[in-house]
């Protein structure tokens, strides 16, 4: 609507809410209030009888977490389809008008419990005032009475074997909330359609497994996820890259996992490159403070504080494997350290290896909130 | 940020402002590294694209430049992958600026915490942002204090949520001091004996700040995503 007053197409009603347009003003959308999801109606329309404009705004009002909350106190039987004709009014597909709930109902909810909120200091939603809604049977004006089996409790809760509602975070919490105790009966991983980690026995959805991040603590649920052949190596998102392509310093698997992780520091400080499913040791020839700040960065660490070339004393120094600094890279590429270098297998003529040490950069100081004496 | 109080320039180096035109400020954010700032996911639902945001650092007063300010168009924003925008969990994206900022006394980063490092229950720590103050808009940024809170304790407050541990939680039981709309993004920082300060969390969500209902600010537990942070950083510096 483009002024106050809607256009003719809107039924002439003298208001719109302030989604209608003078092209669109059917009223009715479909519910998606979680907490009302199990109305014997479907649509909506706004605003609610709260003076909410939409149902973004009514997920996260003040009512919508304290209705179902009241519903746990059984203190009305209907309270729950109460709450949703108020929150999400039922919308009439064929006059795309509100349909209200009935005094009585109004009536009815308010009397059983409005008590029970007064004792934790709480006050029954003012905007809930009873006399705005009809009569039942009145003529030409229609309003909402529950079904004697309509639902009671609402998606957000969990039915307890005696009939009451409670919040299903309260399912299976360790405290019985149930007047029957039936909220934590059944509660393994498989009767709450989970699944369970082997190890440390929490309850993970089933779209979580092999889904690339490690919710277990021992990680099974990213096990046995895919089958790599023998010169192939898992990504993390279980794709299988030949061991070749791996920390190349391009991207083969879709989630780039090939290129993680390629190179560390050892408990000496050893420069250590993992290439092609390997460890290497890097030769230090060649190597120039370039490549100490690349490879500190792609580490994470920061800046390098000091660069060693160190003889290889350990014993595994014979059996091992060298790269080597690959002579035509180009300072203007920025490639990590893995794709500077190559040469695999040949001896290193110094057999100098890097030792590093890298420090965090500046981080966390204020320099402009410091005391001034006065 | 409810109850807090009007901060002073220079005293939050690494508070940013993420804008976009014609709003302005729409979010808090928190410089990490030269080029990179931490937000929440949350505030790019309907505003995927990085053409329509820039970075502003080194102000106090939105309404007033200073001469510290710095501005920076955003060049990529990286969203979590299992950001859930129903439950609000994983809520965290790294903003890759479109050139280096400059350091000085009043634009500086955050520490990021070692993997697995969390701040001890009932550590008093602070919050920043030009969100809510409870019956407007500030201009000038706030500043709050606030207590860490168990997750155990956090999870009762909020009956009709889970508190994952991708949250942390912070505030009081009466809600005196709190984040609040327009806060979002912006740091939960604690200071370490050594007198730096560290990025625990990320101001994601809470009960509706000014409304009856009370309770603690749940924040993006920024430790559990130490990894994730550095990978990001490392894929894009790289061009992976």
């Amino acid at each position: 609507c483009i002024s106050t007053s809607c256009l003719s197409g809107c039924h002439g009603n003298t208001t719109c809410d302030l989604r209608d347009t003078g092209s669109n003003c059917s009223g009715c959308e479909p519910i998606s209030l979680e907490i009302c999801m199990n109305l014997p109606y479907n649509f909506t329309r706004f605003p609610n009888y709260l003076g909410h404009h939409s149902q973004k705004e009514t997920s996260v009002s003040w009512e919508s977490s304290l209705f179902p909350a009241l519903v746990q106190t059984s203190c009305y039987k209907y309270l729950m389809f109460f709450a949703c004709t108020v929150l999400v009014p039922m919308c009439d597909p064929l006059t795309q008008q509100r349909v209200p709930p009935c005094r009585s109902l109004c009536l009815s909810s308010k009397e059983r419990c409005e008590s029970v909120l007064g004792i934790v200091g709480l006050q029954w939603p003012e905007d809930t005032n009873c006399t705005q809604f009809p009569e039942e049977g009145q003529t030409n004006t229609s309003c909402l009475l529950p079904d004697p089996d309509v639902n009671e409790c609402s998606p957000s809760h969990f039915k307890c074997r005696s009939g009451r509602c409670v919040l299903s975070s309260k399912l299976c919490d360790g405290q019985t909330d149930c007047d029957d105790d039936s909220d934590e009966e059944t509660c393994g991983c498989v009767e709450r359609g989970l699944w369970e980690c082997p190890g440390d026995k929490t309850c993970i959805n089933h779209n979580m497994i092999c889904d690339g991040f490690p919710d277990c603590s021992l990680k099974e649920d990213e096990h046995n996820c895919s089958v790599c052949s023998s010169h192939e190596l898992e990504c993390s998102n279980h794709e299988c890259v030949h061991r070749s392509l791996w920390c190349d310093s391009r991207k083969h698997c879709s989630d780039s996992s090939d290129e993680w992780n390629c190179v560390s520091l050892s408990e000496g400080g050893l420069v250590v490159v993992y290439k092609s499913g390997m460890e290497y040791q890097v030769c230090a020839d060649g190597w120039s403070s370039n490549h100490s700040s690349i490879t500190c960065t792609q580490m994470g660490l920061g800046s390098p504080v000091s660069t060693e070339m160190v003889q290889d004393r350990s014993l595994s120094a014979v059996r091992r494997r060298w790269l080597h600094i690959n002579p035509h890279w180009s300072e203007h590429n920025i490639i990590p350290l893995q794709g500077m270098l190559g040469k695999r297998g040949q001896s290193c003529q110094s057999h100098k290896t890097i030792s590093l040490l890298c420090t965090k950069d500046e981080c966390g100081r204020r320099p402009a909130a410091r005391m001034v004496k006065r | 940020i409810l109850g807090g109080r009007t901060s002073r320039p220079g005293r939050w180096p690494w508070q940013c402002s993420l804008q976009s035109d014609p709003s302005g400020h729409i979010c808090g954010c928190v410089l990490i590294g030269r080029k990179w700032a931490l937000t929440v996911a949350h505030c790019f639902e309907g505003r995927e694209s990085a053409d329509v945001w820039k970075v502003v650092l080194g102000i106090n007063n939105l309404d007033h430049p200073s001469p510290y300010m710095q501005t920076r168009q955003v060049k990529s924003i990286i969203v979590h992958s299992r950001y859930n925008r129903a439950v609000v969990d994983y809520d965290i994206s790294v903003v890759e600026l479109e050139s280096e900022v400059e350091v000085t006394s009043y634009v500086r980063p955050i520490c990021l915490p070692n993997h697995g490092q969390l701040p001890k229950p009932d550590k008093y720590c602070h919050i920043t942002g030009w969100g809510h103050v409870g019956n407007r808009m500030p201009f000038k940024l706030q500043e709050g204090e606030v207590r860490i809170i168990s997750v155990s304790q956090c999870q009762s407050y909020f009956d009709m949520k889970t508190i994952t541990s991708r949250m942390l939680c912070a505030g009081y039981e009466a809600g005196t001091i709190d984040s609040c709309m327009g806060d979002s993004g912006g740091p939960l920082v604690c200071e370490e004996d050594d007198g730096r300060w560290s990025l625990y969390g990320l101001t994601s969500w809470g009960s509706v700040c000014f409304s009856k209902f009370l309770g603690p600010g749940v924040y993006a537990n920024v430790t559990h995503f130490t990894e994730w942070i550095k990978r990001q950083i490392y894929l894009r510096t790289f061009h992976l």
